[in-house]
């Protein structure tokens, strides 16, 4: 959810 | 995971590859920016501390991240021991502390939390959007590379590059934004512009990499 997302990104 | 997330991945694993293949092949270090690479290490401890912490996004991720800090580290051995006689320290100038110190006052003024690991990952992020300068540098102060130090370049940028319209699939596809990594990430793969410009009109073409005068 906006604006925050758990680092799941390399 | 979507098909652009996963084909940049792979593009950043090819480019580490690429710039294995060239420093093993040729034993040498030749046109390689230790400082680009030694932030790269900075970058990949500070991003994935949570490695430590217990956080588990999934097998592939955590394999990623292991991958990512150990080949950095692996490269920079090579770099500063194995064909140390190869580096030339007076092509690698640029100061990094321009660098470092700019992304970690961004990294303390732009985060979601103020947490040592999350501003540590701001700060890793504005930091990897930069770090390729160092190796940029050192093109522009030669004027010219191998193509294989080229190939590594280029792969560097489609990773990132890649990377945009997977946030855009992400968008649309779970309504999520993460504005701190695509203001970086856009800002990062601009950098690659005229690098790219010279990459796809000479390179790929079959002539050497030259700047033009």
């Amino acid at each position: 959810p906006y604006p925050y997302r758990p680092h799941d990104e390399l | 995971m979507n098909i652009f997330r996963l084909f940049g991945d792979l593009a950043h694993l090819a480019s580490i590859f690429i710039l294995l293949h060239k420093v093993q092949t040729s034993r040498s270090c030749r046109g390689i920016s230790f400082k680009t690479q030694a932030l790269y290490v900075a970058v990949f401890m500070t991003r994935y501390l949570d490695l430590f912490l217990g956080t588990w996004v999934s097998f592939y991720n955590t394999l990623m991240k292991l991958f990512f800090i150990g080949s950095s580290c692996y490269i920079l051995y090579l770099i500063r021991f194995q064909f140390r006689t190869t580096y030339d320290p007076n092509l690698d100038t640029f100061r990094v502390e321009y660098l470092l110190v700019p992304s970690f006052i961004l990294g303390l003024i732009f985060n979601y939390e103020f947490t040592l690991t999350e501003v540590m990952w701001s700060f890793s992020i504005f930091l990897e959007a930069v770090a390729i300068f160092p190796q940029l540098f050192i093109l522009q102060r030669t004027g010219e590379a191998e193509a294989i130090t080229t190939h590594y370049i280029a792969a560097l940028g489609i990773y990132r590059g890649l990377y945009i319209p997977n946030w855009i699939y992400r968008y649309y596809s779970e309504g999520s934004v993460d504005p701190i990594a695509v203001v970086a990430g856009i800002v990062q793969t601009g950098l690659y512009a005229d690098f790219f410009y010279v990459y796809f009109t000479k390179v790929l073409q079959g002539q050497r990499f030259e700047l033009p005068a």
